[in-house]
């Protein structure tokens, strides 16, 4: 464990707990994909089913079941309890057109080929290209509520944290996973359009 | 090469 990952499961945490919060308080899932939301619970039932098989810490195995109860929650709350906000008609990104090609690309593209590892590399792909109907939703709308855009800041800053703290084990314990690494950083320029408008101008209220 | 045992990322 080093402080970049630490700042990034931090702010990974910040991310979940903000968008459950918002949704919540607001009673609303008013702006928020529940498309990318799926995905986020796809993701992460296909890189935590080593829940079972390998116990690395307290600290991964407590985390890996936040991140699942939390994505989970989040799909509760959006499609079941607060059901009547959610925006069908700007989320419509075709989620397919992610999950295939990521489906395929971990099939060809892997560090083994085994059930759980495939499953692991599927969940590295889809997870970077995950937020995309979210940010095609908000560029449908042309704006997001201030706490949206905080969740998105969040979750966006978490892989780019990861990404500092891959460089930093590179050098202190040459330690590295290119595929982790490539599909971090075509995760983290996702939302460059998006840091920019956050840090510049505050995208909501537009 | 990484294997499995060495995930201990989230």
């Amino acid at each position: 464990m080093n402080v970049f990952r630490l700042l990034g499961d931090i702010s990974h945490l910040l991310a979940i707990i903000i968008l459950l919060l918002k949704i919540w308080k607001t009673r609303s899932c008013a702006g928020i994909s529940g498309r990318s939301q799926v995905l986020f619970a796809v993701v992460y039932t296909a890189r935590y089913l080593d829940l079972f098989t390998s116990y690395i810490s307290a600290y991964n195995s407590i985390m890996k079941l936040v991140f699942l109860a939390a994505s989970y929650g989040t799909i509760y709350l959006m499609f079941i309890k607060f059901k009547a906000s959610y925006d069908h008609n700007h989320d419509t990104f075709r989620i397919e057109f992610l999950i295939l090609p990521c489906v395929l690309l971990s099939l060809l593209i892997n560090h083994e080929f085994s059930p759980l590892e495939i499953l692991w590399t599927f969940s590295i792909y889809l997870e970077s290209v995950a937020i995309l109907p979210q940010l095609f939703m908000v560029s449908k709308t042309g704006e997001a509520e201030s706490i949206t855009s905080h969740y998105l800041f969040a979750l966006g800053s978490y892989r780019a944290l990861y990404i500092l703290n891959w460089i930093y084990r590179y050098y202190a314990e040459s330690h590295y996973d290119v595929i982790a690494i490539v599909a971090g950083i075509v995760q983290t320029v996702l939302y460059c359009d998006f840091f920019y408008l956050y840090i510049t101008k505050g995208i909501y209220g537009q | 090469d990484v294997n499995l045992d060495d995930k201990d990322e989230l």
